[in-house]
């Protein structure tokens, strides 16, 4: 555990956090993609799975269950409780376009041809463009709420952080992870416009709206 | 490909 890693996965809480909160006080999922939802909450499932096999420690399995826990709990705020301010129209991505190549993907380029690995392999490429719906609902209506782009700013710093972490593990430990590195830096990469335009004006106090 | 270890991150 190195700072770069520790502050990657208080980002990452952090993000989650911010959504939860968002839609239970508005009362209102507005402007958030449920698809995007939806792939996290497969993410965490198919990549945790190794809660029953492997303990790391309290801290890894604590945060494996509260991500787990959390993202449940969004998935059914957006899709139960306040399933009438879902913004459905919007959110029109599909997500057998991501599903079924990461699918795929996970077959062929793995660690280990095991069912446990490959659906690790399958988690990691999936969060890569999980995304995807997310920043697809704000292209389609042009514009994000405040908050929603602070949480995608949480979300994007965490992955950000997390190379500087593999970076970092590579000199001082040797370690790295090819299939975590690449999708690492794919899934950072999409963050790249949005960070732009947070920068110049979600931080100077304007709402985040796309240019014409 | 790198040696399989038990995932430390999350």
């Amino acid at each position: 555990m190195n700072i770069f890693r520790l502050l990657g996965d208080l980002s990452h809480l952090l993000a989650i956090i911010i959504l939860l909160l968002k839609i239970w006080r508005t009362r209102s999922c507005a402007g958030v993609s449920g698809k995007s939802q939806i792939l996290f909450a497969l993410v965490f499932t198919t990549r945790y799975l190794d809660l029953f096999t492997n303990f790391i420690s309290m801290y890894n399995s604590a945060m494996k269950l509260i991500y787990l826990v959390c993202s449940y709990a969004t998935v059914f705020l957006m899709y139960f409780k306040f399933k009438a301010t879902y913004d459905s129209n919007h959110d029109t991505f599909r997500m057998e376009f991501l599903v079924v190549p990461v699918g795929g993907l996970a077959f062929l380029v793995n660690h280990d041809f095991t069912p446990l690995e490959i659906l690790w392999t399958f988690s990691i490429y999936l969060e890569a463009v999980a995304i995807l719906p997310q920043l697809f609902m704000i292209s389609k209506t042009g514009e994000a709420e405040t908050i929603t782009s602070h949480y995608l700013f949480a979300l994007g710093s965490y992955r950000a952080l997390y190379i500087v972490n593999w970076v970092f593990r590579f000199y001082t430990e040797g370690f790295f992870d090819l299939i975590a590195i690449v999708a690492g830096c794919v899934q950072t990469i999409l963050y790249c416009d949005f960070f732009y335009l947070y920068i110049t004006k979600v931080l100077k106090g304007k709402q985040l709206t796309l240019p014409a | 490909l790198p040696i399989l270890k038990p995932k430390d991150e999350l």
